[in-house]
């Protein structure tokens, strides 16, 4: 996260850090429910084989696990059928995990939006990750305040690529506060009235982030999928036969 | 892999198995890069000559954003060219060598673009220091010129009647960015081979057709997919399956959609409201006979809810026939799903239906980020 600033234990208790050896942390990812995790699909590259991968949950300081922290193996990774690498579009995969979590205060899961629902543009949010900050990476897990952005106006950011209604654009003009490489599949979520806060959307990519080229992050758009994340999740829970 | 070691594409190296072919080593590999699709050779070697490591990173780095849009601004006729020599440098699959381009197709490309960078405040690339390339020669064959064939525009780029090229995310945009206004003509979808939507008329690939996914506002592109008998009805994936299995606890679609969405509650979700069962695509109320609390867990979860709050029996008024009962040995059928536990055709002497309030999961909320008073 570029311009943001340490987070404390228990601020973001659905984030999860997603790792394979011998790297460690390779992405960020979500936590939706007790067995399921939502990330990004471009995060499994070269590495599709569930057994490779865990999943750390309730943990702040990468290099200090505490007696929160929860560590899962992966059990299945579902990753959306029309991703496509060439073009970073329909950029999301479900991961359902070998068994539960425990809830806690510092592992919970993060409310997802109702299909279809929409964030209005300058909408504040936050975005999490454990990814570059610009001149380092942290071991502590970052955190960083967002404006939503137009489709329109994020597409002039974007000559290369086409932003499609699978995306959502955050963050402002000079790039000030950004995602960055290592902070994929971490959550961009706001706080609604009711104070809940909820997943719009997983660091999915933008521009090199920490080089002379600016703008907005780009987040895959977690209510255009709600359908087929529920559906999934039936499937897999319900349709073993 | 004679010295028994293979160099990887990332230039480390790992050791063969016995059986491994000379030319499973080489270093060459297909050109995935859209960018550099219609180049005059098919493969290339990495490193590349700006550092990247694989095809991978070329494609997400900043020169692959660059120089597409220089292009645009036709400051050389053969920039394209020369970027593709340089992100994805030809690789000779006879001798596995990198052919790097010649030293006068980089010094014409930089003489005549870096200045177009320096008006909109950007250099040009620092790892492509020309002196790095070789002479042109006779043979042809140390380095790499542009033919008389080669394409100016990439795959990325549409090409202007003029000949110009701009980026394809700006054909039929609204904006002419050609100099000619090309790029804004013919921009009906069938003009371009694309599919239709009826109401929205948006454009869409023809792969995209019936492929389970809605791409249209009113999904009409996965609408009149197949035709199924009338005793039949359609998957997601548009296979026809006969009526009867539908909700039957067995998943009879490839894509088991027969089996979704079969447990539901009466519309108004946060009062009491009735479970219903969807059983061969028909509502059916569940017989409360036999009734036990883990079944009310059971069509929470099902639903994706949390624990049910409230079950109750309610006394159906009129002669009521779409009865669902519970199997008589339901519990040794370890179903996984409600429906299946349920069969249909039978009475229910108590005449009573299921009224279910199911709690919402929490979610969103933060308890240990509490303030603490000081």
């Amino acid at each position: 996260i570029l311009g943001g600033r340490t987070s404390r234990p228990g601020r973001w208790p659905w984030q999860c850090s997603l790792q394979s050896e011998p790297s460690g942390h390779i992405c960020g990812c979500v936590l939706i429910a007790r067995k399921w995790v939502l990330t990004v699909a471009h995060c499994f590259e070269g590495r599709e084989n569930a057994d490779v991968w865990k999943v750390v949950f309730g943990i702040n300081n990468l290099d200090h696990p505490s007696t929160f922290t929860q560590t899962r193996l992966v059990k299945t990774i579902i990753l959306h059928p029309r991703y496509s690498r060439a073009v970073v579009d329909y950029d999301i995969s479900i991961v359902e995990l070998s068994e539960e979590i425990s809830e806690t205060s510092y592992v919970r899961p993060v409310c997802l939006p109702h299909k279809g629902q929409l964030l209005e543009p300058d909408t504040y949010c936050s975005i999490t990750g454990w990814g570059h900050m610009g001149n380092k990476m942290p071991f502590k897990l970052q955190e960083g305040e967002v404006r939503i952005i137009s489709l329109e106006q994020c597409q002039s950011y974007f000559d290369m690529k086409t932003i499609t209604t699978r995306m959502i654009c955050a963050g402002y003009e000079s790039g000030t506060v950004d995602s960055c490489m290592g902070d994929s599949g971490g959550p961009l979520v706001c706080e609604q009235p009711q104070g809940q806060w909820t997943l719009f959307g997983l660091t999915s990519w933008g521009s090199i982030c920490f080089s002379k080229v600016l703008g907005p992050g780009v987040y895959s758009n977690v209510s255009y999928f709600i359908e087929w994340i529920e559906r999934q999740i039936y499937i897999h829970t319900f349709l073993l036969n | 892999c004679l010295y028994n070691s293979c160099l990887d594409s990332c230039g480390g190296s790992s050791f063969c198995d016995p059986n491994t072919s000379l030319n499973n080593c080489s270093q060459c590999e297909p050109i995935t890069l859209e960018l550099c699709m219609n180049l005059p050779y098919n493969y290339t070697q990495y490193p590349n000559y700006l550092g990247h490591r694989t095809q991978n990173e070329a494609s997400i780095s900043w020169e692959s954003s660059l120089f597409p849009a220089l292009v645009q601004t036709n400051c050389y006729k053969y920039l394209m060219f020369f970027a593709c020599t340089i992100l994805v440098p030809k690789c000779d699959v006879n001798t596995s060598q990198r052919i790097p381009p010649c030293r006068v197709l980089c010094e014409h490309s930089k003489e005549r673009c870096e200045s177009v960078l320096g008006i909109v405040g950007l250099q040009w690339p620092e790892d492509t220091d020309c002196n790095q390339f070789p002479e042109e020669s006779s043979d042809n064959e140390t380095c790499l010129m542009p033919g008389e064939d080669v394409e100016e525009c990439s795959p990325s780029h549409f090409k202007c009647r003029s000949g110009r090229c701009v980026l394809a995310s700006r054909r039929c945009d609204g904006q002419a960015d050609c100099d000619d206004d090309s790029d804004e003509e013919n921009c009906g979808c069938k003009e371009r081979d694309l599919w239709e939507c009826p109401s929205s008329k948006q454009c869409l690939t023809h792969s995209v057709i019936c492929d389970g996914f809605p791409d249209c506002p009113d999904d009409m592109d996965e609408k009149n997919c197949s035709f199924c008998q009338d005793d039949e009805l359609e998957c997601v994936n548009h296979q026809c399956v006969s009526r009867d299995q539908w909700c039957d606890g067995q998943a009879d679609c490839l894509d088991s959609s027969d089996e979704w969405n079969c447990v539901t509650l009466s519309k108004n979700v946060n009062s009491s409201s009735f479970l219903t069962v969807h059983r061969s695509a028909v509502e059916h109320q569940v017989c409360v006979d036999g009734w036990q609390e883990t079944l009310s867990q059971l069509a929470c979860k099902q639903m994706g809810l949390g624990e049910p709050s409230v079950t109750e029996s309610v006394q159906e008024q009129e002669q009521y026939l779409q009865w669902l009962v519970l199997h008589s040995n339901w519990e040794s059928l370890n179903g996984t799903t409600l429906h299946e536990l349920l069969v249909k055709g039978q009475s229910c002497p108590s005449r009573s239906k299921i009224s279910l309030l199911c709690s919402k999961l929490d979610c969103g909320r933060r308890p240990a980020a509490r303030m603490n008073k000081r």
